[in-house]
């Protein structure tokens, strides 16, 4: 028989509402939901075949292409700058900025991969480029001290970008491996907020800019996901809050739209609370 | 204003015969709609359910057009799920009276708290907060700190670890205020400890209002936090809708509320402490209907 398209579109409406209520964004829901009807259309299939089995296949098959994204590997390109470093007369620390939405878990986020930097040998130093948001700075240090690393700030008030700055020359004066940006939340829809970012980007030349997103995000991760990576650009994502019993298909947006691999999983409040980013658990969450 | 953009939706269906088919389109697209706005799935369908029946219930009366009971129908519906007047804070006068903020983390309770405590300052009311969170590095310090920018009376204690015992003090040192907000720690509902916690709370000291602070990004997930945040408080006197200054559309915050039995009280429009307003529904409809 030949799949009708009038059964697939029927089948597919269905998936479509159950991908967006496993937090899948409406608009990813639809394109994907399209590119399986193109897919299936059409093709000639055995007369007692199962259509709604072959439709969740095809859709399981689309999620698991944009899952599968290969990731940066940031531990492993940190190790070898460090091994360029201590083979050659000029130190260059590896340098990361985080930028995000308000309140997505930036400063938590960057509090734990200082964790697991300090416990895979590495040596840090936090820069706090906040120097809008009430206690910023002392969040920032308090994680600090409770790791033992130092953080360069100034005063509230002053030009993120400068943070950025002297941070850099105190990780090129000591030899520090690495170099963690935290930044203030911002919705990506502030053009001037988008500069702002822009100059920090300028100024620290980071090797990794990552985005930091909570997996609660309804339809505007779309928005935000694109803004950010078109108006500054990003290398990868963090995606946030996985514990508080989300569907995943946050995940599926923000690789969807940024085409960029999301490296780790918050999964909790604590330092330990930080996984690399599987994506055979997502899928199984969000079509299993 | 919400009319308006119900017309729009509407314009197919003049006549004097109800069109099943064309009334199911129009549905489908209202649904689409919602869910795109973040509706919770569940809800928006609901919704429309809800229209359909009372459409071909409804008793048509002789020279009333069909698409003057649909827009009816679906303005009575809209404004149950909307809410259609602003609804003002449970505050009595001449008491004292403590509001507590609770939500889940990032949504924005601690500017939030500083927005509302400017806000009634403004109205002429002696306001004081209370830093009640005593997990988050520096929640201390970022309340003080608002705080002090807007010259209203805090209370925190940086060592104590038992946010009842902190709020106990708080009540105690701030005399002659008509206000006070306490702040708390961000939650989600797996965290059954933390939820304890501030069931706990509010049953002891029994506040005038219990505020749920919710994001304007949140997705489909809303709505059942926002149910377990009801279920562990027991009621929720209002709902505060964070960052509405972006483009999210809000039906999260809109589920959450639906969820929390809750209408929604003010929304916030920025970082900064006057960024904050009473919820205006038909605003807020447009906004969801895109
Ligand atoms: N449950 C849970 N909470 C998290 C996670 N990551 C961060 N949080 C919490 O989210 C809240 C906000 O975290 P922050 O690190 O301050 O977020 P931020 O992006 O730096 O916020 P701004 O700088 O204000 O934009 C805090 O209460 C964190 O503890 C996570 O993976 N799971
Ligand atoms: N753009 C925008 N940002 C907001 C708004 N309200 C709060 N924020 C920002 O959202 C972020 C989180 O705000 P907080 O007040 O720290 O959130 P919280 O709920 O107290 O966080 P936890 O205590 O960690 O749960 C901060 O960067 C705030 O400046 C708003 O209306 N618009
Ligand atoms: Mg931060
Ligand atoms: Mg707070």
């Amino acid at each position: 028989k030949e799949l009708s398209e009038s059964d697939l579109t029927r089948i597919l409406f269905e998936f479509e509402l159950n991908l967006i209520a496993a937090d899948v964004a409406a608009s990813v829901a639809s394109e994907i939901s399209k590119a399986v009807l193109n897919k299936l259309k059409g093709q000639t299939v055995g007369r007692f075949s199962d259509t709604r089995k072959l439709v969740l296949n095809a859709v399981r098959e689309e999620l698991s292409q944009i899952l599968a994204i290969r990731p940066l590997d940031i531990l492993k390109k940190i190790q070898e700058q460090r091994n360029a470093n201590l083979s050659s007369s000029q130190w260059k620390p590896f340098v990361i900025v985080f930028l995000g939405p308000n309140g997505s878990g930036k400063t938590t986020t960057i509090a734990k991969i200082a964790n697991l930097l300090k416990k895979s040998g590495f040596s840090v130093v936090l820069a706090c480029s906040d120097t809008f948001r009430a206690g910023a700075i002392e969040q920032l240090e308090e994680h600090a001290k409770r790791l033992g690393i130092r953080m360069i700030k100034r005063e509230y008030g002053a030009d993120p970008a400068s943070v950025c700055f002297d941070a850099i020359a105190h990780a090129v004066a000591k030899k520090i491996d690495v170099v963690l940006i935290d930044t203030a939340g911002r919705l990506a829809t502030d053009v001037d907020l988008i500069a702002e970012m822009q100059k920090i980007v300028r100024v620290s030349k980071p090797d990794i800019r990552c985005l930091v997103v909570d997996a609660l995000m309804g339809n505007d991760l779309v928005v935000q996901a694109e803004l950010f990576n078109n108006g500054v650009g990003i290398d990868c994502s963090v995606l946030t809050k996985v514990d508080a019993d989300v569907k995943g298909g946050a995940a599926i947006t923000l690789i969807h739209v940024t085409k960029k691999p999301i490296e780790f999983i918050g999964v909790g409040q604590k330092y330990e609370d930080l996984k690399k980013f599987e994506h055979e658990w997502f899928l199984e969450k969000i079509i299993g | 204003a919400i009319f308006q953009g119900l017309r729009k939706l509407f314009s197919k269906l003049r006549g004097r015969y109800i069109d099943e088919k064309e009334l199911d389109n129009i549905l489908k697209n209202l649904q689409r709609t919602l869910i795109e706005s973040d509706v919770n799935v569940n809800l928006a369908t609901s919704l429309a359910e809800r229209i359909r029946e009372k459409v071909l219930e409804a008793k048509i009366p002789t020279g009333v057009s069909i698409d003057t009971i649909v827009m009816r129908v679906l303005y009575e519906e809209l404004v149950k799920f909307l809410g259609e007047k602003r609804y003002s804070l449970n505050i009595q006068p001449g008491k004292r009276n403590v509001i507590v903020l609770i939500g889940l983390q990032g949504s924005g309770k601690t500017t939030t708290a500083a927005k509302l405590a400017f806000w009634l300052k403004r109205r002429g009311l002696n306001v004081g907060l209370i830093c009640a969170d005593t997990y988050r590095p520096a929640a201390y310090d970022q309340l003080k700190q608002l705080a002090e920018q807007i010259s209203v009376k805090f209370y925190g204690d940086q060592k104590e670890r038992d946010p009842i015992k902190i709020i106990e003090k708080g009540l105690k040192e701030l005399r002659n205020i008509d206000v006070i907000i306490v702040d708390t720690a961000g939650r989600h509902k797996e965290e059954k400890g933390l939820m304890k916690e501030m069931q706990e709370i509010v049953d002891k000291f029994k506040p005038n209002e219990v505020l749920l602070v919710i994001d304007g990004l949140i997705g489909q997930r809303a709505y059942d936090q926002a149910k377990a945040f009801k279920e562990a408080v027991g009621e929720i006197g209002g709902i505060i809708v964070t960052k509405l200054d972006g483009s999210a559309r809000g039906g999260g915050a809109l589920s959450a509320a639906v969820a929390a039995g809750a209408p929604i009280k003010f929304i916030g429009t920025g970082e900064h402490i006057e960024e904050f307003e009473p919820y205006d529904p038909p605003t807020f409809v447009c906004r969801i209907l895109g």
